[in-house]
């Protein structure tokens, strides 16, 4: 069994999330906050059979893409101070995948 | 040592806490949700010498036990739709065993 | 890689993300519990090469230094019970290092 911990942005988590169901794989949710631009995200802990790991990867793949969005100039309060449009880049994800010694299910 | 981390249902959190500092064993409580159910649930992160992981998963066998419950005729609004009385499962914990490269108390 | 699991007091936390950052090493913040006070407390993930673990220990232990602290005599009301002045151990971290089997950045 594989534990991956997946950090990605909270607007792609609900999609994750009924991905995996439908898939009936578990998973369980932590709220986070990024240490570099300290804004909230959210960790996913998903246990998973070693074969379906590569299977996760995929369903992150198609749900978190990395994608460049280009601000408007009429952005939010809290970047007027940006010469406007500017291009940023949201989605994506990181997964760390930890090898499990044992796991029960009590 | 070993990290194990534990997710089970809020009701049985505080009584868990209890029997691993009266057994002198660290503990960590995450809020968590379940990604099946979405309802709020709690992950514990347990680090405990390798020869103390058995008697963490016997603590917890004794506290989270997965019982049935019968919700009566007159249950609470959410499941007003469902023909009552019916039965539902609650409790019960899952449990990953991790391996610990190093440990460091500073 | 290495996946490290610090847990610290929350005061401590702010300066500890600012000199990972620095160091262009990346963390993710959980709030969490303490299993025997019960008092909230950060437990932060910290994935970083092989060769980067004992730079990231280093950092830990200049900036969450485990320290004495003397109540003085009018302290708050919580402790008003005990015969002040009292002296109670502040700061510290506990670190656990996993061995990460893979790591992506979709
Ligand atoms: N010192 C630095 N200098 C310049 N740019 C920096 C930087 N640290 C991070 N960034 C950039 O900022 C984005 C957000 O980082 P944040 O730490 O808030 O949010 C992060 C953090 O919560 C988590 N994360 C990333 N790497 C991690 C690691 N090695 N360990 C633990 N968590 C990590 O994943 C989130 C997204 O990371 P992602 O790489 O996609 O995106 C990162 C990266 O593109
Ligand atoms: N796709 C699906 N189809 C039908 N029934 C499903 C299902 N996924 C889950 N269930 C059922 O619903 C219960 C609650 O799942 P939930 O994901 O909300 O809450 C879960 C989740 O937070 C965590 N969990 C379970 N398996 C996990 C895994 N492989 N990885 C990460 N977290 C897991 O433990 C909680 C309790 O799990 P438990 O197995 O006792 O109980 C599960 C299981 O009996
Ligand atoms: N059964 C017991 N009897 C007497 N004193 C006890 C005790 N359990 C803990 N303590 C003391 O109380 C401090 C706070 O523990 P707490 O569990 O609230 O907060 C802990 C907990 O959140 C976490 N932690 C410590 N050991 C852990 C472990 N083995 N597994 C998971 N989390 C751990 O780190 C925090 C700080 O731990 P630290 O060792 O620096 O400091 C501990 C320790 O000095």
């Amino acid at each position: 069994m594989k534990l991956m911990l997946a950090v990605l942005e909270d607007d792609d988590v609900p999609a994750l999330m009924e991905a995996l169901a439908a898939a009936r794989i578990g998973a369980t949710k932590l709220a986070s906050t990024g240490g570099f631009l300290l804004q909230g995200n959210t960790t996913l802990l998903i246990g998973v059979e070693d074969t379906r790991a590569e299977e996760v990867l995929q369903i992150i793949r198609r749900v978190a893409v990395r994608r460049r969005m280009v601000l408007p100039t009429a952005a939010s309060e809290g970047v007027s101070h940006l010469n406007l449009p500017i291009e940023v880049e949201i989605g994506g994800a990181i997964v760390f995948t930890l090898d499990v010694e044992s796991f029960y299910r009590i």
